[in-house]
């Protein structure tokens, strides 16, 4: 554990009480994608399995936990809370999230560090998380005027990726045989991917007006 | 590749 991988870790969390924040608070979910959210699920139940059967820390255990939790309570609100479901803009959230599942599954069958059950699941997770962001920012480009705690929870998001990249540039320098290009390569192409938005975030956030991602 | 199977990471 090294301070970026712990601010890492924090931020995805922090991340995680904003969105929760802003639907329990708000009773709305206005600009937030159930697509993406869906894929957070499925990326954190694919990967968390090792959960019945691998230990790391206790740690790593509650937070997995915690994801896992979080994840799944965000998709009980958008999809079946009696209030907030009706404020899911769903004619706004159009991304076909499918494609994003079938094509990762096919990248993990095809490159894979193991060929065993739960090795290619965990590598699906891998690819899967890279790209689950997409739906999301689609639907931000579309919904005009986003509101601060939506435009920090995606802003955070990218914080927690950028972070875990310094983390792994820590560990390459200090730990012997760390290795893991399936992990770095997916990484690197995750947070570039908020390039555009973390331009047009600290760009509003400068000349201190709301966010539109034109 | 044994340091990246462990999955030490979340």
């Amino acid at each position: 554990m090294n301070v970026f991988r712990l601010a890492g870790d924090l931020t995805h969390l922090l991340s995680l009480v904003v969105l929760l924040l802003k639907i329990v608070a708000t009773k709305s979910c206005r600009g937030v994608s159930a697509k993406t959210q869906e894929l957070y699920a499925i990326v954190f139940v694919t990967r968390y399995l090792d959960l019945l059967f691998s230990f790391v820390s206790l740690y790593n255990s509650v937070m997995k936990v915690v994801f896992l939790g979080s994840a799944f309570s965000i998709v009980y609100f958008m999809r079946y809370h009696k209030v907030v479901r009706h404020t899911y803009d769903r004619e706004l959230d159009t991304f076909r999230s499918s494609f994003l599942v079938a094509g990762s599954m096919v990248l993990a069958l095809l490159i894979n560090s193991k060929y065993t059950f739960f090795e290619v699941l965990w590598t699906f997770s891998i690819y899967l998380e890279a790209v689950a962001i997409l739906p999301q920012l689609v639907m931000l480009q579309r919904t005009g005027n986003i509101d601060n705690l939506t435009g920090n929870y995606v802003f955070l998001l990218g914080m927690y990726r950028g972070l875990y990249i310094l983390n792994w540039i820590y560990r390459y320098s200090t730990e012997r045989r760390y290795w893991q290009m399936i992990v770095w390569v997916s990484g690197i192409i995750q947070t570039a991917l908020y390039a555009d938005f973390f331009y047009y975030y600290l760009k509003c956030w400068n000349e201190n007006r709301t966010l539109v991602i034109p | 590749d044994e340091q990246g199977r462990k999955h030490d990471e979340l």
